[in-house]
Formats: C-alpha cells, sequence, structure tokens
C-alpha cells in the first residue's frame, strides 16, 4: 500500500458517501444519473467476486464491502424510495447501458490477462468503470445545471482514478514486475474522461459562476 | 506471480 493508493480509495469512499448522504439527507436525486450509478454497481459486483475467495486483507475486504453496499443501496434509493424517485428526471437520463455494457464485455473476451470466468469479469469492470461516468455527464450537459454536490461526485471520482495513476507510476518502479497494461490503459482513458469536466469544474469554481459544461 | 496474487487493489 502506498500514499497515492490510500489517498486514491479515500477519495473514492469520498465520492460515494457524499453521494448516500445527499440523497439520504436532502430525499433527493435530482442532478444524479441512476444509470451510472447501476453502472457502478455492476462494477463492483464484477470486480469483486473473489471478496469470499480470495482475501487479501481486512482493508481490502471491508473497503469492498463499503463500496459494495453504498453503491446498491444508492441505486435503492433511486428507484425504490418513495421520496427520493421522485426527484429522479428518468425523461433526461435516457442512456442505454447496453451501449457500455456490451462492448466492454466483448473487450474483455478478448483483451484479458487470462481466460477464466473471473479474469474476463474483473476485466470487464474495468472497461466498464473506465466509462461508467458517461451517462452522468451526458445528464450534466443536457440539464446544463449542476448542484455543487454532483460536482464534487463527479470531482472525487476524477480524482480517485487520478491518484491511482501515481499509484501504478509508483508500484511500477518499486515493485518488479509489477506490469499490468491492461489495468492502467484503462485507467487512463477513465481519467482522460474526466479531464474535460476538471476543465470546466476548475473554471466554474475559479470565476464562481455556476458551471456550464459545453452543449 | 499469477495475476491473481497481484488483484489486491480496490
Amino acid at each position: 500500500m502506498n500514499i497515492f493508493r490510500l489517498a486514491g480509495d479515500m477519495t473514492h469512499l469520498m465520492s460515494v458517501i457524499v453521494l448516500l448522504l445527499k440523497i439520504h439527507t436532502i430525499k433527493s436525486c435530482a442532478g444524479i444519473s441512476l444509470k451510472t450509478q447501476e453502472l457502478y454497481a455492476l462494477v463492483f459486483a464484477t470486480r469483486y467476486l473473489d471478496i469470499f475467495t480470495d482475501f487479501i486483507s481486512l482493508y481490502n475486504t471491508i473497503m469492498k464491502l463499503i463500496f459494495l453496499a453504498s453503491s446498491f443501496s444508492i441505486v435503492w434509493y433511486m428507484r425504490q424510495h418513495k421520496i427520493v424517485r421522485r426527484s429522479y428526471d428518468k425523461d433526461q437520463d435516457t442512456f442505454r447501458h447496453l451501449f457500455l455494457i456490451l462492448p466492454c464485455l466483448l473487450l474483455a473476451l478478448f483483451i484479458n490477462e487470462k481466460f477464466t470466468f473471473k479474469e474476463v469479469m474483473w476485466t470487464f469492470s474495468l472497461f466498464l468503470e473506465a466509462v461508467a461516468i458517461l451517462p452522468q455527464l451526458v445528464l450534466l450537459q443536457r440539464t446544463r445545471n449542476i448542484d455543487n454536490l454532483t460536482g464534487q461526485y463527479v470531482f472525487l471520482l476524477g480524482a480517485y482514478r487520478a491518484l491511482y495513476i501515481l499509484n501504478w507510476i509508483y508500484r511500477y518502479f518499486t515493485e518488479p514486475h509489477y506490469v499490468h497494461w491492461i489495468t492502467w490503459i484503462s485507467g487512463l482513458v477513465q481519467t482522460l474522461l474526466y479531464a474535460d469536466f476538471f476543465y470546466y469544474y476548475f473554471n466554474s469554481w475559479k470565476n464562481n459562476v455556476k458551471l456550464q459544461l459545453p452543449a | 506471480p499469477s495475476s491473481d496474487q497481484t488483484k489486491d487493489e480496490l
């Protein structure tokens, strides 16, 4: 474990906790894309298949449980909770899951480190995580306004992945044989996807104006 | 090492 990875995990944890608390306290999910939240729940479900078979560390297991519980409860709140679901804007959140899930699944079938069910699922979850934010970014562009918490959510998600890139660089130089192209490339693609959002987020924060993403 | 052992990241 290195400081970059710990900071990355904590930032990632913050992003889901901030979102869950927002939805729980103000009983609203305005501006949040349910599609993205469902994709993230799928990412964790396919990423952590080994939670009961391979014990890595207490930290690892606890964090996996927190991510699984928080992502599924966010989806539950947005779909089932009688008050929260009313603020879900399903007419705007129309990104079709399959457009992301199928290509990631196909890609994982061809590009993976070992052709086993667990490995393909793990690779699928990496590719899916890279693109899972797209429905949220599309929704932000459509609704054009962004309340601060949604901005913070996307910002923390991007920051977590950027910290992970520093972690991979650190591990590459400090651990022999630590080479994982698949992880690195999908993580880089994911961070680049956030890059343009970051640019507009910083500008709006600096000029203290509401965030306006390009049409 | 087999790729499994290095799945120590979240």
